[in-house]
């Protein structure tokens, strides 16, 4: 039978949160050139079985939420990251040097159940 | 509130905030590839960060260092001597961290690109100081000649690759004592081009610009290269 779709808002549900770190909050805009700051997203939000099948979900997940909906000492399928992108920084050091710096995998795109 | 500023310097490799007296001019060729990658990243692209395509090297930490030298001709350029002597300096003490030093291109900026600084033809000829002064200022002594070139018309930008010489200083043990430059204007004693020369010479000891490119590659954020070897 098919399991009832919750009741809960989708705002249980997994999903990205948007999170902006300013760097003049952080008084780091004396020395970053740019960006004027990065997103530091996360993932949040429940999995449950029934989402599973398009919650951006991977085939594991799908199998341990049916697997936590039989027994319930399964943890239920987590909210994680499924697609991030870099940042770079332009800076100035001590030394009066200008600094472009690239970190990948810094801000989260789309978030699933993994 | 009780955000760990230390904790996420250090995840951006970083000792301690920076804290500049004064902001120096972005370097174009750092602000072109920043806007491509920013750009990259808000389409969604998704790109190589470990390969800088607008310099043709692998790399993921490009610093751009000012020169701190001086000029030594401060007199009048002689008529037939070379119309301007600098001594060049770049504080590399930064570029300790661990990683793999891809480029280091010395640029000189002879002035901005006009029709009317076509002419003479000057020759620029590049050396590592070997030897510090030995009265008063550090008058530097000539060592190694590292460049000799000829640029059709004193303007726009002159490359040098120095990848060689970075690489001497980091590793054998050669101390980073600067570079000698110097520039002579070619003039025709004959077609009354001294006047130009002078000129030339003028316009150089005002306009011109050194600055060092220096790319490294950290290997531990950035993977073998995924590229074909062709």
């Amino acid at each position: 039978a098919a399991i009832p779709v919750p009741k809960g808002s989708c705002r249980s549900l997994c999903h990205r949160h948007q999170l902006f770190i300013s760097f003049r909050d952080l008084g780091w805009h004396k020395w970053v050139i740019a960006p004027k700051g990065f997103m530091a997203n996360y993932c949040h939000g429940d999995c449950p079985f029934s989402m599973t099948t398009y919650l951006n979900s991977s085939n594991y997940a799908f199998m341990q939420a049916l697997m936590h909906a039989v027994d319930p000492n399964v943890p239920k399928a987590v909210c994680i990251p499924t697609k991030l992108s870099p940042i770079s920084m332009l800076y100035q050091d001590n030394d009066e040097n200008v600094v472009l710096r690239h970190y990948e995998d810094m801000v989260v795109d789309e978030c699933g159940c993994g | 509130s009780r955000f760990q500023e230390y904790d996420l310097l250090q995840f951006l490799d970083l000792e301690r905030a920076p804290s500049p007296h004064r902001f120096q001019p972005v370097p174009p060729v750092l602000r072109k590839i920043f806007q491509a990658r920013e750009a990259a990243a808000a389409g969604g692209a998704s790109q190589d960060l470990c390969y800088v395509k607008e310099l043709g090297v692998r790399g993921n930490l490009l610093r751009l260092f000012p020169d701190h030298g001086f000029f030594l001709n401060t007199q009048e350029p002689s008529r037939d001597g070379p119309c301007l002597q600098k001594f060049l300096y770049f504080n590399l003490s930064a570029v300790k961290e661990k990683g793999k030093l891809t480029m280091a291109r010395l640029t000189l900026d002879l002035g901005p690109r006009s029709y009317y600084h076509l002419r003479p033809e000057v020759v620029v000829s590049l050396f590592v100081v070997e030897e510090r002064g030995v009265w008063g200022r550090p008058h530097p002594k000539p060592g190694r000649m590292l460049a000799l070139q000829s640029v059709p018309g004193p303007q726009g930008p002159v490359h040098f690759n120095l990848q060689g010489v970075l690489k001497d200083w980091n590793g054998s043990g050669r101390k980073n004592l600067g570079l000698y430059l110097e520039i002579l204007a070619k003039g025709d004693r004959y077609s009354g081009v001294n006047v130009q020369v002078e000129n030339t010479c003028d316009r150089l000891m005002r306009s011109l610009h050194a600055s060092l490119l220096v790319v490294t590659l950290n290997p531990e954020h950035c993977h073998p290269s995924s590229r074909k070897r062709r």
